[in-house]
C-alpha cells in the first residue's frame, strides 16, 4: 500500500476538514 | 486550547495587547478582534462600551466580559440561530478572579466560532490553515466540539 507519513496523513485530515468548512453554509444572516 | 487561541488572535489586528493569557483578562482585545470579525454585529456602539481603562479594576474586567459574552451569545441566538450549549460557557468570575485559561479557552472558543460563522469566514479559516499543523489540529478539534453541540 502507500506508504504516507503520519504528518501528511494528518494534514490531509486538517485539509479536508477546513475545506468542508469553507463550503458548509452558515447559520442564518440577516 | 488556551495558548492555541491565543495564537489566533494575535494574528488579529488589535491595539489593546494579546501577549498572554493575563493581558485578555480585561476582554478589550477580544472585543477588538469581535468587531473586526463582523463589525455589523459587533459595532462601534457595542465596542464604544467597553472600557478600555481596565488597569486591575476586577469590576470593570467582569462587567466587559459580561458585555462580550452577552454579544456572542446573541451572536449566536439570533444570528447563527442556535444555541450555545451550558456546557461550553465560560464561568468569567473564573477569568476575572484568577485569569482561568481553562474559561479563557471557552471564551475563546466561542470567539472562534463567530469567525468560521461569520461571512468573512473564508479569511479567517485561511488563515487558521497557515498554522503549524499542531495548532490547526488544536482549532480544529475545538471547533467539531462547538459544532457537536449545536442546537438549532
Amino acid at each position: 500500500g502507500a506508504n504516507t507519513k503520519s504528518g501528511s496523513s494528518n494534514e490531509g485530515v486538517l485539509a479536508n476538514f477546513f475545506n468542508s468548512l469553507l463550503t458548509r453554509k452558515s447559520g442564518c444572516p440577516m | 486550547l488556551c495558548d492555541s487561541l491565543l495564537l489566533w488572535l494575535q494574528t488579529f489586528n488589535t491595539t489593546a495587547p494579546c501577549r498572554d493569557v493575563q493581558e485578555l483578562t480585561n476582554g478589550v482585545a477580544m472585543a477588538q478582534v469581535l468587531h473586526q470579525i463582523d463589525a455589523a454585529w459587533f459595532d462601534e456602539p457595542w465596542l464604544g462600551r467597553i472600557k478600555e481603562d481596565v488597569s486591575d479594576n476586577r469590576r470593570i474586567k467582569s462587567s466587559n466580559l459580561k458585555k462580550i459574552l452577552q454579544q456572542i451569545m446573541s451572536y449566536y441566538h439570533e444570528y447563527l440561530g442556535q444555541q450555545i450549549s451550558e456546557e461550553l460557557v465560560p464561568d468569567l468570575s473564573q477569568i476575572t478572579d484568577h485569569s482561568d485559561p481553562t474559561e479563557l479557552g471557552r471564551l475563546l472558543q466561542l470567539i472562534l466560532g463567530c469567525a468560521v460563522h461569520c461571512e468573512k469566514k473564508q479569511e479567517h479559516i485561511q488563515n487558521i490553515m497557515t498554522f503549524e499543523e499542531s495548532v490547526q489540529h488544536v482549532i480544529m478539534t475545538a471547533i467539531q466540539e462547538l459544532m457537536s453541540k449545536e442546537t438549532l
